[in-house]
């Protein structure tokens, strides 16, 4: 099964 | 107060076409050095961020930090009444509700002024990592463009894989499948410029996953640059760059899609 990530996943919030 | 002036007010209007279909509005903060913009697309799948510096404006100053709230649709509809070739001046109040945008033939014949209106936006900024990526592939912008566009009506996904000789694109759907390969352009080729060639820097090689929508929408700054950079690593972001000369440049970051 293929899943689209979120781009928060990779990156955080300041 | 702030006030930037761009000889090639064009420049900025590509700037605006190249967000305005990932990112409804934005936040521009501007301080001293230049001009940052940041946005997720409502799917919260890709981030743009623009980085434009002060040396590439014919004119910048900024006494104290400013931020310009701005729904890119309603920009965009100002700025398609500015010549082609003219002058754009941007400027703002410190505390103000609005920011001025004023179009100047290069004769100065024609001048327009409009006042758009700011928006409070609250957005939160995300923090991009320094990232050693596996492969970082430059390329013609124009053959990304077409590549992204042509394979997009087989498949929806594309696989990027890089080895040290060719970069491939494969897809895959109902009709069948495809795969378009470029190979690195010979480092002795005298012929044509830089910006025509395939180069690839390979740390190892690397395949990911992408959705090919969001892909076709990153080509909208096609117009900016001559040359794309594509930057790969195992289950990260890929990074599209397209830089615009010293005025600094705009990054697409897009999350892969990860077999589970």
């Amino acid at each position: 099964r293929i899943i689209q990530n979120e781009i928060e996943t990779f990156f955080q919030f300041k | 107060m702030f006030e930037c002036a761009l000889i090639q007010g064009e420049l900025f209007r590509k700037l605006i076409a190249s967000v305005q279909d990932l990112v409804q509005d934005g936040n521009f903060m501007c301080d001293a050095n230049g001009i940052s913009l940041q946005g997720m697309d409502s799917s919260h799948v890709a981030l743009v961020a623009l980085a434009l510096k002060k040396e590439g404006f014919v004119e910048y100053r900024c006494d104290r930090d400013v931020t310009l709230g701005i729904n890119f649709a309603n920009l965009a509809k100002m700025l398609k009444c500015m010549g082609a070739k003219d002058r754009l001046s941007i400027r703002a109040q410190d505390e103000g509700d609005s920011a001025s945008f004023v179009f100047e033939s290069e004769d100065s014949s024609r001048v327009s002024n409009f006042e758009l209106k700011l928006m409070q936006i609250d957005q939160e900024q995300l923090g991009v990592p320094e990232t050693q990526y596996k492969a970082v592939i430059r390329m013609p912008s124009s053959e990304f463009q077409r590549i992204c566009k042509d394979l997009s009506a087989i498949g929806d996904t594309v696989s990027i894989s890089v080895t040290k000789e060719a970069v491939k694109f494969s897809v895959g759907g109902d009709i069948g499948s495809g795969d378009m390969s470029l190979r690195q352009s010979e480092s002795g080729d005298v012929d044509g410029d830089d910006s025509e060639k395939v180069m690839i820097e390979l740390e190892e090689p690397v395949q990911q996953n992408f959705a090919l929508r969001y892909l076709n929408n990153f080509t909208k700054a096609t117009a900016l640059s001559k040359t794309v950079t594509l930057s790969l690593g195992t289950d990260m972001p890929l990074v599209t760059e397209y830089k615009m000369d010293n005025l600094g440049s705009i990054r697409y970051y897009l999350a892969p899609k990860i077999d589970e």
